[in-house]
């Protein structure tokens, strides 16, 4: 037992580099919600003007879903899954059971984003954390205007891992991978993943 | 909570992009579990922006099916670290429902395993203890009998570390092994990666579900995640 704890899970897990789809980039911070002052707030920006980006979802079937699941399914719903082109994720906060009031705090939240891309209901919002607290919209709000006006965006690996990482909550390991795959026609493209959970984890999303 | 996203560079029109995700999401994500609990937030989005040149995917292309595919691998792979991290776990244990009569009663009898925590319980304590499996498998909430007859069903341990026998039957045709190599048993339960194998001998429908062992970290991480 003694020697499966001493696992060094990063080690194992987390990659050391990886492949990158073209047309996006990531920014994260540490907005100061987390009260570790690890990083607490990501944003997934598609930076791709060629063609509309499409986004879908699935979401959990809990009968109390959190406000920004809520808001989410209604971007996703109004436009059709078309033209989405980013996604905030805040950790620390679920922002979950939180009433009308924490319904607009997720509109706020994607508002912020939309209005710094120039484009409406164009973003998808995500909360992981504490359930039944408030989001602390100061910090997060700073904070998504801290990494818009000073550009911290970027598609490099330590991007992504730091995105990967601002996610987080009781994990022991950041979640990323990345792999590229070749379709019929020779034509290449790039999956990248990331996800974070470690408890109240079996989802049954739809 | 499960929060996470797949992005791409490929246009995939919308709804094709959700068919995938669905799909993806149904023998990925939907099949882990660490505890058992369902959170308010769980999220799944996939992004496709299209900045690689290539024709629109819809559900009618030739590549639909075959991206599908590459996003349903891709997903497990990203949603098993998720099991691996658990929160305490030692153990990545793959319950591997195979022969059912239809998909829906191995999910059932695979999820209703994977979150017995009596079955957890014994594998942080490394205890073959197939009497809980078969427990699990017997009140798992099935609509009916189809796909579970007591007299075709067997119960392995498979150990992943390429060492033999690769197999340690528990229960053969519903017949329990009572002179089960403990030794053997114990070498495989103290793998950090096992497999439960469950054969129901009705059908040709499987089904995979992740999970892990049950340790007192779990506990002391979360009697205080709040405060």
């Amino acid at each position: 037992q003694k020697a499966a704890k001493t696992v060094d899970k990063y080690s194992l897990y987390v990659p050391k580099s990886g492949v990158f789809p073209k047309g996006f980039e990531v920014a994260s911070l540490a907005s100061g919600v987390k009260k570790n002052g690890n990083r607490d707030l990501g944003i997934i920006l598609n930076t791709n003007k060629s063609r509309p980006s499409n986004a879908a979802a699935v979401f959990t079937t809990n009968r109390f879903k959190a406000a920004p699941v809520l808001v989410s399914r209604q971007v996703l719903d109004s436009g059709s899954g078309e033209g989405v082109n980013a996604i905030v994720v805040n950790s620390g906060c679920a922002n979950a059971v939180t009433g009308e009031l924490g319904m607009q705090d997720a509109q706020n939240v994607a508002g912020q984003v939309n209005t710094h891309i120039g484009k409406q209901n164009s973003t998808l919002v995500m909360s992981t954390g504490v359930i039944g607290q408030r989001l602390q919209m100061d910090k997060i709000s700073k904070g998504i205007n801290t990494l818009f006006d000073q550009k911290q965006f970027g598609s490099d690996f330590d991007s992504w891992l730091n995105l990967a990482k601002s996610i987080c909550t009781t994990d022991t390991f950041p979640k990323l991978i990345s792999s590229k795959f070749q379709l019929s026609n020779g034509t290449e493209y790039t999956l990248t993943g990331i996800s974070k959970g470690a408890g109240m984890i079996c989802p049954n999303m739809a | 909570t499960l929060l996470g996203f797949i992005v791409t560079d490929l246009p995939i029109k919308a709804s094709a992009l959700q068919t995938m995700l669905t799909a993806a999401a149904n023998r990925s994500f939907n099949c882990i579990s660490v505890d058992g609990d369902m959170s308010t937030n769980d999220t799944i989005c996939m992004l496709a922006n299209g900045a690689v040149d290539n024709s629109v995917i819809d559900e009618a292309s030739p590549d639909f099916e075959q991206v599908k595919s590459q996003v349903t691998e891709f997903a497990k792979q990203l949603a098993q670290l998720v099991v691996r991290d658990g929160e305490g776990a030692t153990k990545f244990v793959t319950v591997n429902v195979k022969n059912s009569a239809n998909f829906k009663d191995a999910r059932i009898i695979a999820e209703t395993i994977s979150n017995s925590m009596l079955v957890k319980s014994a594998l942080y304590g490394q205890d073959a203890n197939w009497g809980r499996i078969l427990c699990a498998i017997g009140y798992s909430k099935l609509e009916n009998l189809a796909s579970l007859d007591e007299s075709k069903i067997n119960v392995s341990f498979i150990a992943t570390d390429n060492s033999s026998p690769r197999e340690l039957k528990l229960i053969s045709n519903g017949v329990p092994q009572f002179d089960i190599d403990e030794r053997r048993a114990s070498e495989i339960l103290a793998l950090p990666d096992l497999e439960i194998l469950v054969d129901m001998g009705t059908g040709s429908e499987e089904c995979q579900f992740w999970t892990c062992d049950l340790s007192h970290e779990y506990v002391t991480i979360n009697g205080d995640y709040r405060s």
